[in-house]
């Protein structure tokens, strides 16, 4: 995260590789499904041996042992509808929900989040040097419509993704935050509205952030933890 | 600290069960570890393989063959393991061969074998016994002849002749780093035996079989999951943690670049090993640092040792089964960065029909998912148990194996599938075109519960 500062999203789990390693984010959307970036994975016809998602802590590194650390295997992956980009992650157990882990919300089917509505990015990818990556570090960015959006990426903007605005000191995800939450407050709660897929350049100082729109989606999640 | 089993190739989820006569000649050892049966098949003249049987309960089942189809079959059994002595199975040699006990009985230049028993047409001084190995008429180097495996042959002409068995490590040669090697050579260069895959001594390590089924680390053969520049293994050596193996280089001319089928350059599949593109930098625009120096980064990925890389100027590359094409960054602070920007090819299949709206009301015959996988059919519940069906949906018109689209799903007709990793999955049809569902405008007051809550409170004792 770019010009984002350390701050606490209980429903963020760093994805683990085969060696441990913090290499994409997630968002947990019930105790034993999480949700992600297809374009964190080479296939979703695989096992997933060694690969884990873990939560409950701030750090990307925690020590042995730290308390509240949850690291679940994955056990399937599921590929959205082609040209949503998403992939649904089961857990090989739930996770335990405290005040360190929960689950967001997921937004009403195709619903279209107003503009400047306050939202979130987090994750412990690369911060440009603005921040600390061994934290989790947390930005603040609000909403801006489509058509606003496609003014600066002239009409490249599909209904299936939205934008926030990145200011001009430039906010946005980097490397290893891909996958994780675009967070959006509604009331007391935060929603799932959208998730951080890669684009050309980080936190580039004007241009907006592009995430897929997860209300597109929310018919095939359910149905994915239903069936 | 040499395991017993170093001595046994072996095949998981499979029995070798003796043919009825000669059943009586298996022998059980109720209560023996799998290393204990092991080692006393060892020490036994007679058994060649066992059973191990996992579950319920470990069971050693001691054999005197192995799966050469004539005494005995090889049947899947997924609570046993077979086990066999590396001797019997192997086609190639370790060293002078003096232990190799396979069935090769021509010579290098086509030549029958004479029996060992047999004093004719060649009279010699060598009798079979249950320990030397000479049986029937197969080659064999019962006093450690420098060139291998040998035998007396039926020509009259010709008393004996070399059987040109190969060295294990020239049987299977590698190409570029043979992270592909899947031969069986189990010693490395300096001749030191390779400590099993799937034991954590004397050497504890992260390479364990089952998180890493791509990488075959099969028994304790050299192997290369972790893109050094040759094959290696852990060895049993305590003072030895891990050392490369020396095993043949393929000499076929390498593909010329950028001419194999597989290789894509605006997109990647996969992990990305075939990725030949020409993106150099980071998401965020940071240059890569160029495969060929060491500066900010040294790194050991030279591109004529990995010379089927395709680690070219400073492209993004996947040389070792990362999850994606990477690169080392030519910022000090910043050693290596996976290229995610570069997009995934599409993997789907080409659409074979079209549907309207959401294509509830699909009613043609595609039966195949995007990827090309077939259908199962809506009526029975292998592999995937099935909520929707012709009962629950008596009038989605669920017939066969067909796609179609029951519960209205916004992204179209779909099926269960036959692949059992993969319960459903939407199939090769696209929407027709020009039809999209709107999205909704902005909904009034939604109630959310459980879900979304967090405590916002200032943390600063979270962090150390």
């Amino acid at each position: 995260i770019v010009n984002g500062i350390p701050g606490n999203s209980p429903w963020t789990v760093s994805l683990r590789d085969r060696k441990g390693n913090h290499f994409c984010g997630g968002s947990m959307v019930n105790p034993r499904w999480v949700i992600s970036t297809k374009q964190c994975f080479s296939s979703c016809y695989v096992d997933l041996p060694g690969y884990s998602a873990m939560m409950g802590t701030l750090f990307r590194d925690p020590q042995e042992g730290e308390p509240g650390v949850q690291t679940i295997p994955l056990t399937k992956i599921v590929c959205g509808p082609s040209e949503s980009q998403l992939v649904m992650l089961q857990l090989e157990y739930p996770a335990q929900f405290n005040e360190r882990v929960s689950q967001i919300c997921l937004p009403p089917e195709r619903y279209i989040v107003p503009e400047h509505t306050k939202c979130e990015i987090a994750g412990w990818g690369e911060t440009r040097g603005t921040g600390d990556e061994t934290v989790l570090n947390v930005a603040h960015v609000p909403v801006i419509s489509n058509t606003e959006c496609n003014k600066y990426f002239r009409g490249r903007v599909r209904e299936n993704e939205m934008c926030t605005n990145s200011f001009q000191a430039g906010v946005g995800a980097c490397e290893k935050d891909y996958g994780g939450p675009l967070a959006c407050q509604n009331a007391d709660c935060w929603v799932l509205e959208g998730v951080i897929i890669p684009m050309r350049r980080c936190g580039h100082p004007g241009q907006p952030n592009i995430f897929i729109r997860v209300s597109v989606y929310v018919d095939w999640i359910k149905k994915v933890m239903e069936m | 600290l040499r395991s017993s089993l170093n001595d046994y190739q072996r095949s998981e989820g499979r029995e070798l069960v003796p043919t009825a006569w000669n059943a009586a000649r298996m022998q059980m050892l109720p209560g023996l570890n799998l290393e204990e049966c092991a080692s006393r098949c060892s020490q036994s003249q007679d058994c060649r393989a066992f059973n191990y049987e996992i579950r319920p309960i470990g069971t050693c089942k001691h054999l005197p063959w192995v799966a050469d189809g004539s005494n005995a079959e090889v049947k899947r059994n997924v609570n046993c393991d077979l086990y066999e002595k590396k001797v019997y199975v192997r086609k190639c040699i370790v060293g002078k061969g003096e232990d190799y006990r396979g069935k090769v009985f021509t010579t290098k230049s086509g030549l029958t074998c004479q029996q060992w028993w047999s004093k004719f047409p060649h009279d010699h001084r060598w009798t079979p016994s249950p320990t030397n190995g000479l049986e029937l008429n197969y080659c064999r180097n019962p006093d450690g002849d420098r060139i291998g495996p040998w035998c007396y042959t039926t020509d009259p002409e010709r008393r004996y002749e070399s059987c040109n068995i190969p060295q294990c490590k020239d049987e299977v040669c590698i190409t570029c780093n043979g992270e592909d090697y899947r031969g069986q050579v189990d010693h490395t260069e300096s001749g030191k035996e390779c400590q099993r895959w799937d034991q954590q001594f004397p050497h504890q390590h992260i390479y364990q079989p089952e998180k890493y089924p791509d990488k075959s680390l099969d028994d304790n053969y050299c192997r290369n999951p972790d893109a050094s520049p040759v094959p290696w293994c852990y060895t049993t050596d305590p003072e030895t943690e891990r050392e490369s193996c020396d095993i043949s280089k393929c000499t076929e001319v390498l593909v010329e670049k950028g001419q194999r089928s597989s290789f894509t350059t605006n997109c990647f599949r996969g992990r990305g090993e075939d990725y030949r593109g020409k993106v150099n930098e980071t998401a965020s625009g940071i240059p890569c640092q160029r495969w060929d120096i060491q500066v900010p980064h040294r790194h050991p990925f030279i591109p004529n040792i990995y010379e089927c890389k395709g680690l070219e100027e400073n492209y993004c590359r996947n040389p070792d089964g990362s999850e994606a094409p990477w690169c080392f960054t030519s910022v000090p602070e910043m050693r290596t960065v996976l290229c995610l920007q570069i997009k995934r090819c599409a993997d789907d299949i080409e659409a074979e029909d079209c549907y309207h709206e959401n294509g509830k009301n699909y009613r043609g015959v595609v039966r195949k998912t995007r990827k090309g996988i077939t259908c199962q059919k809506w009526n029975v519940n292998t592999p995937h148990q099935t909520r929707i069906n012709p009962r629950t949906h008596p009038d989605a018109n669920l017939t066969e194996n067909y796609c179609r689209n029951p519960d209205g799903d916004q992204h179209g007709p779909w099926c269960y599938t036959t692949d059992p990793k993969t319960e459903f999955d939407y199939c090769a049809i696209k929407q027709c075109a020009g039809e999209k569902v709107p999205l909704t405008e902005t909904v009034e007051t939604v109630e959310f519960s459980e879900c979304g809550k967090r405590d916002d409170r200032p943390q600063p004792t979270r962090l150390r």
